[in-house]
């Protein structure tokens, strides 16, 4: 474990929080994404059904349970809470799970390390992590007020997978044989996604106007 | 990616 690495996870782990407090602190999920929550629950699935099988850590195991189990929360409200449901955008957030799902199903079938049950799953997580901000960010995009708390969310989220990509490279310059071109490819795809809402929350931040994105 | 290892990161 590295300090980028351990920087990435706690971000992560930051973003969720950040969501987490929103919703709750404000009974509100406005602008905030069901499908992209959806996605990364089945991003978790997928990805942590090692937990049963391979104890890598305890920090490992920890992390994977709270993203889990945060992911589920979020979703739960957003869908049964008596509240926060009626809160959400429903009519905005119309971004079909299938346009993602399948092609990184089929990818995933293609482009794997090993043909079993468990690594297809697992490199289906990795295809399917890199997209499932799309959603979030075309629900933004049709925001007119964007929430601070959901922009932070965002940035902290893209925040994560930028200080990943530092963690690969550090790791490939110190671990000899450290190699994983389909998780790099797949980080790098991820990140670039981000890099126009980038440019518009440093935009918003430096000149202090409130976040929007140009449709 | 070395398999027996497991994947190491989150």
């Amino acid at each position: 474990m590295n300090i980028f690495r351990l920087a990435g996870d706690m971000t992560h782990l930051l973003s969720i929080l950040v969501l987490l407090l929103k919703i709750n602190a404000t009974r509100s999920c406005r602008g905030v994404s069901l499908k992209t929550q959806e996605l990364y629950a089945l991003v978790f699935v997928c990805r942590y059904l090692d937990l049963f099988t391979n104890f890598i850590s305890m920090y490992n195991t920890i992390m994977k349970i709270i993203f889990l189990a945060s992911t589920f929360t979020i979703i739960y409200w957003m869908r049964f809470h008596k509240v926060i449901r009626v809160t959400y955008d429903r009519e905005q957030d119309t971004f079909r799970y299938q346009f993602l799902v399948l092609p990184c199903l089929v990818l995933a079938l293609l482009l794997n390390s090993e043909f079993t049950v468990m690594e297809v799953l697992w490199t289906f997580s990795i295809y399917l992590e890199a997209v499932a901000i799309l959603p979030q960010l075309v629900l933004l995009q049709r925001t007119n007020n964007i929430d601070n708390l959901t922009g932070n969310y965002v940035f902290l989220l893209g925040s994560y997978r930028a200080l990943y990509i530092l963690n690969w490279i550090y790791r490939f310059l110190t671990e000899p044989n450290y190699r994983q071109y389909l998780v790099w490819i797949s980080g790098i795809v991820q990140t670039i996604i981000y890099i126009d809402f980038f440019y518009y929350y440093i935009k918003s931040w430096k000149n202090n106007e409130k976040l929007s994105l140009p449709a | 990616i070395p398999k027996e290892d497991g994947h190491d990161e989150l």
